[in-house]
């Protein structure tokens, strides 16, 4: 719900200010590759209604976000080109080769899918770099961030109840280790994030 | 079989 509540909070941002300034389209990208190699499974392993509806919406917002921001007139001129260069490849090739060597299956999905977990750990450090060089960071785009960290530290904590309270629950080593990294590279975010908002100022990170 | 707990997850 949180990782929904940050993809309502782009859009709205987007749609209603008609603006992406601060918003990075590499991070964007990386999602969008993080869910096309996550739910390759989306006809063939029917979790729930929920879980369909959700892998749906995750990656038809995310190509909806990427849209707006190449292809949409007015969006496409806001986007901060010059500051946004974090290069994908930096990040999607060593998780592709770790992905090759550490996974619990060697198969083309389950590589895909261990790939996926990795990439998302890192996808938001195009945004977090992007971040740092934007001056006036508004309220949207801060809060988006802050809720994008916040549902993976919110799974740290489903994983624990899980761990205890289901019979059948599986030790996830891999989803667990990347989960905890990707929270950790928002701690910095988080801090400032907290900060300013206990001082009532707006949202800034120092250089 | 399903494994619990691997490919559940969003």
């Amino acid at each position: 719900m949180t990782h929904l509540a940050s993809i309502c909070l782009l859009l709205l941002k987007i749609h209603t200010m008609k603006s992406c300034a601060g918003v990075s389209l590499k991070t964007q990208e990386l999602y969008a590759l993080v869910f096309v190699t996550r739910y390759l499974d989306l006809f063939s392993n029917f979790v729930s209604m929920y879980n369909t509806i959700m892998k749906i919406i995750f990656l038809s917002s995310t190509f909806g976000i990427i849209w707006y921001m190449r292809g949409h007139k007015l969006v496409r001129q806001s986007y901060d080109k010059e500051q946004d260069t974090f290069r994908h490849y930096f990040l999607v090739i060593p998780c592709m080769v770790l992905a090759l060597v550490i996974h619990s299956k060697f198969t083309l999905l389950e590589v895909l899918w261990t790939f996926s977990i990795y990439l998302e750990a890192v996808a938001i450090l195009p945004q977090l770099v992007l971040l740092q060089r934007t001056r006036n960071i508004d309220n949207l785009t801060g809060n988006y961030i802050f809720c994008l960290g916040a549902y993976r530290a919110l799974y740290l904590l489903n994983w624990i109840y899980r761990y205890f309270m289901e019979k059948n629950y599986h030790a996830q080593w891999i989803t667990w280790m990347a989960g905890m990294i990707q929270t950790a590279i928002y701690a910095d975010f988080f801090y400032y994030y907290f900060k300013s908002w206990k001082k009532n100022e707006r949202l800034k990170l120092p250089a | 079989a399903q494994r619990t707990g691997s490919h559940d997850e969003l």
